[in-house]
């Protein structure tokens, strides 16, 4: 049965990351370990820079390369991990 | 693997590291032995060996912090990011930092070690009876001075076995009081407090006078954490507060109302909608000695590896029988060379290795390790791209694989129109399928579909029609097939057996074997019944501690599979026609026809 009352969703103070949109979770992921910088975000062009970083990001972590923001890649960037950038120095 | 660039390493073998201050999260005796532990995985295999030293500079400092905590790298509150290091040189390289806005435990939930009482720093037993009532957290329940207890084992009534839970009542840490326990109320800047508190601090840790006035003796604790301590939110290590009102409506227990995430929440005061003080109840958490062990790696000079396996991936996931993986064994001799090996160690209690007995009260200092004569650098294998497996070392000498085909017995005999087989299993990278003296082949790789009928005794002389399980040596290649009580070992066509399981220190419960799952580092899991033993496949002996009951790690497959295999990566439970796969992570993810989607039957 459907719950009678729609489930109210609170902004609770102090929460960081949870409500962030996917896209701009992605980015900040993908520029924070390493996968790509800002400056390659500029130049290239923020969807070609994501779908290059996005593959590299897979590669490296063993994940199905298809260059795109797939649930799997999303829940990869959700879980908890170290913070040592997986590229660069 | 991976090493830092340049191979940043330490030039001198025997480290010494320092932990700088505790997360309130754990008792400190909990945290120096998950540490010590940490760094025994990586002495274990390296002539590399590690001294804790309590003040001044040691090679690795070890701190929690939260947020912006002093290097320039914030932490992200609880989830996200749960640690970082340094690679190996001076000042802050080298050193490990801890988010302490996670919940740390030893993975598998809130540890509370106990403090006087009778129970010798046990840890509490949750839930316990007492007075007929369950407990499953601390209580006050039967004092008058408002001290925190549990008992250490599931019946108070009965053992009358308990000790007191971690409070600011008991005990404070660190400060200027050697840990003197609270005195509330006291003056703090004029105002008086009567709970701990984070006023007048930036890194949220709470603390309190250990006199009735701050202002005027100056001295203070931090307040450990008690067991209904929240996690992040707003007000970090405050207790719950139940019942609370939300939405107007009143909660007697954590909730996930109000989030998408399903997290667990509550209020630390009696109101959420006008106080709006909140934090996420203790979960299972994150395992201190896994972290540490995977921070201390690039303390040592690994960077992260892509194999999903290792310790160096970059991701967390909770392992209950941690060992070390050969990619991470590779990198750190690659910059360290061999140990002498493991050390000899007295026999481990049954538990698991989590749950080893506490040290006693006082952290004791690690075992002076008799400095390793250096290993005479062998030629290491130079790192290519991380995972590549050309860098693996076989460490046997490889045996001669059967080169010539074997010639089908009988072609037209179906291996889709078997009503079940045998055994199951991967050899060399193809599944083997037995049934009555005969074999099938069949293999995703090289998309062939399914080959056979051959004979088993063409292949392998001397084997019974009927075999109960088989599984592959990794390392050796060598094949292990079990029919009854008997096993026997080929490598290429050479044989050794039949010999008894007993042989392997299998007990005589076990009638027959139903299936392995190689682990690597020459472990492998032999299945019986509803319990499985580790086998250690280079001395063909199972691990003290064996049996263990299948479903304490392996939840949600039938207990009375038929077969158990190993295939790419996932482990594979099977019975009637059906199997169910689980990850590495022990979780299902399918179920579905061994015909159809394994042998791919049309």
């Amino acid at each position: 049965p459907l719950q009678g009352k729609p489930q109210a969703v609170v902004t609770f103070p102090g929460d960081l990351v949870s409500t962030l949109p996917d896209l701009e979770l992605a980015e900040r992921y993908l520029q924070r370990f390493g996968y790509t910088t800002e400056t390659e975000a500029k130049i290239g062009g923020r969807h070609v820079s994501l779908g290059k970083a996005l593959l590299k990001m897979q590669k490296q972590l063993g994940l199905e390369e298809t260059g795109e923001l797939d649930a799997a890649t999303l829940e990869a960037m959700r879980a908890p991990r170290c913070g040592v950038p997986d590229v660069g120095t | 693997f991976l090493t830092f660039e340049g191979d940043l390493k330490w030039d001198h073998m025997d480290l010494t590291y320092r932990v700088i201050n505790y997360s309130p999260d754990l008792d400190r005796a909990v945290i120096d032995d998950a540490f010590r532990r940490a760094f025994q995985v990586w002495s274990d295999v390296t002539p590399l060996t590690f001294m804790q030293i309590h003040s001044g500079e040691a090679d690795i400092m070890i701190m929690f912090g939260s947020q912006e905590h002093g290097d320039g790298y914030p932490f992200d509150g609880k989830d996200g990011l749960l640690a970082h290091a340094f690679p190996p040189g001076q000042g802050i390289q080298g050193d490990a930092h801890f988010d302490d806005d996670e919940f740390w435990t030893l993975g598998t939930g809130l540890v509370v070690k106990t403090r006087h009482g009778n129970a010798n720093g046990a840890e509490c037993h949750f839930p316990f009876i007492f007075e007929g009532r369950s407990y499953s957290r601390c209580t006050t329940e039967g004092r008058k001075d408002g001290l925190p207890w549990c008992a250490t084992t599931a019946n108070y009534d009965q053992d009358k076995k308990y000790g007191f839970c971690p409070s600011e009542l008991l005990y404070t840490n660190d400060g200027n009081s050697d840990g003197a326990p609270c005195v509330f109320p006291f003056v703090f800047e004029g105002n008086s407090y009567d709970t701990c508190t984070t006023d007048g601090r930036s890194d949220g840790y709470r603390w309190c006078a250990t006199t009735s006035s701050f202002d005027q003796d100056k001295k203070y604790g931090f307040c450990p954490n008690r067991d209904t301590a929240v996690i992040g939110g707003n007000s970090q290590g405050d207790p719950c507060v139940f019942p609370f009102t939300f939405l107007g409506q009143s909660y007697s227990a954590c909730t996930s109302q109000g989030r998408q995430d399903g997290k667990l929440w509550c209020a630390t005061t009696n109101n959420y909608d006008t106080d709006k003080k909140w934090g996420f109840c203790p979960d299972r958490g994150y395992s201190i000695f896994l972290v540490a062990a995977h921070e201390f790696g690039h303390a040592l000079g690994l960077d992260h590896s892509s194999v999903r396996e290792a310790l160096m991936y970059p991701m967390y996931s909770y392992i209950q029988d941690f060992e070390l993986h050969p990619d991470d064994v590779q990198g750190i001799q690659y910059l360290y060379g061999r140990g002498s090996g493991p050390k000899p160690t007295a026999p481990a209690p049954a538990p698991t290795e989590e749950s080893q007995p506490m040290p006693t009260e006082e952290p004791q200092p690690v075992p002076t390790q008799e400095p390793q004569p250096a290993p005479t650098e062998e030629s290491q294998p130079m790192p290519t791209e991380a995972g590549s497996t050309s860098t693996t070392e076989e460490e046997e000498e490889e045996t001669p694989e059967p080169t010539a085909g074997p010639i089908p017995v009988d072609p037209s005999r179906d291996a889709c129109t078997e009503k079940n087989f045998d055994a199951i299993t991967e050899i060399n990278g193809e599944l083997y399928f037995f049934k009555d003296g005969n074999y099938w082949t069949h293999s995703s790789f090289w998309k062939s579909g399914i080959q056979g009928a051959f004979s088993v005794s063409d292949t392998w002389p001397g084997l019974p029609d009927t075999i109960d399980a088989v599984f592959q040596d990794v390392l050796t290649k060598r094949v292990f097939f079990f029919a009854g009580r008997q096993f026997w070992v080929f490598s290429g066509k050479s044989v050794l057996g039949p010999r008894g399981i007993e042989k392997l220190g299998i007990g005589k419960e076990a009638g027959r074997i139903s299936g392995a799952l190689q682990r690597g580092r020459g472990k492998v899991l032999l299945f019986s019944g509803e319990s499985y033993w580790r086998l250690d496949v280079k001395v063909q002996r199972v691990d003290k501690g064996y049996p263990r009951a299948t479903d304490d790690v392996f939840t949600g497959i039938p207990l009375d599979a038929r077969h158990v295999f190993l295939y790419q990566g996932k482990y594979h439970f099977c019975r009637g026609s059906f199997y169910w796969r689980m990850t590495p992570r022990y979780q299902v993810d399918r179920v579905g026809y061994i015909k159809y989607d394994i042998l791919q039957c049309p």
